[in-house]
């Protein structure tokens, strides 16, 4: 590691990880009914558990979490690089009665942040960016408030975010990462990178998003980082993984914005080693038409 | 360009055209679950038409890619093919659709992957990926750059976003001044100039990781989940409370059926893409695992 001048082993292995979604008012014995926050549950099979339950609708319980972090770090911490991490570590909206504020968004980022911090960090007091595991955290439509609303930057949550990750985002970025709470880590310096993608700008829910063929849209200035990004990273010879929360599939993004993404990802064939992404909560895998894409493009221009 | 090729051969216009009905009908099918899946979300996070999901999956991007592997012949005949093919277009035009070589076929994809979750949407779960680092392990110059830093990419990178927004303001003193002060050809030539659409990837250029096995190829992934109720039962029947019940375990690796892959190349994925379109059971074990084994099915 050039900056810290430390030794480090490469192990060939790293961790993705998505879509936590830690509840603070997750009650154990609660009904599922209610979301697993409150009331007295109808029936057997509407209790909420201890450690969550699958497909009941509740979020995960904090100690799920927890529990998951933990277990990471005692049977993976040790035997990965990095770890690939996109998104929304908040509950979800669906309470009435406990509607999610920006404070509550923002808190319960910082807890998992500073969890992952004191996970994967190298524990020195000196440099707080000094991390024997890099962290790769990226911004997940539940992570903004409003829910999937994100203007381009800078602006309040841009920097709110760089405040929270500061310890993972590189300080020479703060400017960049401002207007597009985008940024690139060198996870093998000089040979691998990582980009933490705001796919929000990209993603149709979004309804600051338009199109990607503005200027002033803010997936236009996304994909514009983009570009530059890949082209640097092609010049100096090195790989990127590309990340983010929403992925670059049809149903996700307004057309231009996904006609252009998967674009770059095809001109770029020679340095992009894949695309990790989460929201979804399906594990699977969907093939690009860079081809298709690009007559789309044409197409539509 | 390809404007040019389209209008050129009528056969690959049947294929867009073929393509294009297929975008309407997977659009149509798309809204209906984009409608359900806020359905879902107004209500809480519980999964909804997730099958019906997959199986749309299956219906529109496996299935091109089993019917392009269907086309996939070896470079000497596609070639002699197409020679024919020009011939026979002049007299009439064929239905069938031109053979791809399998280079072709795997350069013009790129493998978006999408993660199980923690959140018990199904069963809490995580991905841990494999890759090659054998050509790295022994180079004595390892991370040393001989690049300019990074500080000064980034610091140019900055200007070039703040002056591309006031590009966009038609009233602004500052681009009045630049433009007239760089003439009016390039004022013309940079408001036709989209920065955001790449130029084709210069000839010459070998593939990458994701394409061809080398260093940075993703070699195998392991897929952990957390079984979450047999955790909870554990818990819940176990006297002791402080016995340390949660634990996530293996739930499959790429190496075994129905991945079978023995790296994780793109010309993988499409292969395997082409047999979950074919094989029913290799699908439905597919999907069980999509579910992160939780046993979801559609109501």
């Amino acid at each position: 590691d050039v900056r810290s001048g430390k030794d480090k082993k490469l192990h060939g292995r790293f961790l993705h990880i998505t879509d936590m979604h830690p509840d603070s008012y997750y009650v154990e014995g609660t009904s599922i009914d209610a979301v697993c926050h409150s009331g007295k549950p109808d029936k057997k099979n509407d209790v909420a558990p201890k450690f969550g339950k699958a497909m009941s609708g509740c979020d995960s319980p904090v100690l799920l979490v927890e529990e998951t972090l933990r277990w990471v770090k005692e049977n993976l911490r040790d035997k990965i690089d990095f770890v690939i991490w996109t998104g929304d570590n908040v509950r979800h909206d669906n309470d009435r009665r406990n509607p999610r504020t920006e404070a509550q968004i923002f808190d319960m980022n910082d807890i998992v942040a500073t969890k992952m911090t004191e996970i994967f960090s190298a524990g020195n007091e000196e440099d707080p960016r000094d991390f024997d595991v890099s962290v790769i955290p990226s911004l997940g439509n539940n992570d903004v408030f409003p829910h999937n609303m994100f203007a381009l930057g800078p602006t309040l949550q841009t920097r709110e975010y760089y405040r929270l990750w500061k310890n993972f985002v590189p300080q020479q970025q703060q400017r960049i990462f401002d207007r597009s709470a985008s940024y690139l880590t060198e996870v093998i310096p000089g040979r691998l990178a990582v980009l933490s993608i705001n796919t929000l700008y990209l993603f149709q829910a979004n309804p600051l998003v338009d199109n990607c063929n503005s200027k002033k849209e803010p997936g236009y200035q996304l994909l514009l980082w983009l570009g530059y990004v890949l082209e640097e990273l092609r010049h100096r010879g090195m790989k990127v993984w590309l990340s983010g929360h929403v992925p670059p599939i049809a149903k996700n993004f307004d057309q231009s914005c996904y006609d252009k993404f998967t674009l770059w990802t095809h001109e770029y064939r020679d340095i992009i080693v894949g695309g990790l992404y989460g929201h979804m909560n399906v594990d699977h895998f969907i093939p690009a038409d860079g081809k298709k894409a690009r007559k789309s493009l044409l197409r539509n221009l | 360009e390809p404007y040019s090729r389209v209008r050129e051969g009528g056969e690959i216009a049947e294929e867009e055209e073929d393509d294009d009905d297929d975008d309407e009908t997977n659009l149509n099918r798309i809204l209906g679950h984009a409608m359900t899946a806020k359905e879902a979300y107004l209500m809480g996070a519980k999964p909804s038409n997730k099958e019906a999901y997959m199986d749309t999956v299956r219906d529109t991007h496996y299935r091109k890619v089993w019917n392009k592997l269907q086309r996939v012949e070896s470079e000497d005949t596609v070639e002699s093919e197409n020679k024919n093919k020009k011939k026979k277009n002049k007299k009439k035009k064929k239905k069938k659709k031109k053979p791809i070589t399998r280079q072709e076929l795997i350069e013009r994809y790129s493998i978006v992957n999408i993660g199980g979750s923690v959140i018990p949407t199904f069963n809490p779960a995580f991905r841990i990926w494999e890759y090659n680092i054998s050509d790295i392990a022994d180079e004595s110059d390892f991370g040393i750059s001989k690049d300019k830093p990074w500080d000064e990419f980034f610091e140019s990178l900055d200007k070039i976003m703040e002056e591309s927004l006031l590009e966009d303001e038609p009233d602004s003193k500052n681009i009045d001044s630049r433009i007239s002060s760089e003439g009016s050809d390039k004022k013309k030539k940079r408001k036709s100039d989209d920065k955001t659409v790449p130029v084709e990837m210069p000839e010459g250029y070998g593939l990458g990781p994701a394409y061809v096995p080398q260093l940075f190829t993703p070699t195998r992934f392991v897929q952990f989940y957390a079984d979450l109720e047999k955790i909870n039962k554990e818990y819940y029947s176990s006297l002791d409370e402080s016995k340390d019940v949660f634990k996530y375990e293996v739930e499959y690796t790429s190496d075994e059926k129905p991945y079978s892959m023995d790296t994780l190349t793109v010309g993988s994925y499409l292969d395997l893409a082409g047999r979950l379109y074919e094989d029913n059971p290799a699908w439905e074990q597919y999907v069980e695992w999509s579910f992160a084994s939780s046993g979801y099915k559609d109501d």
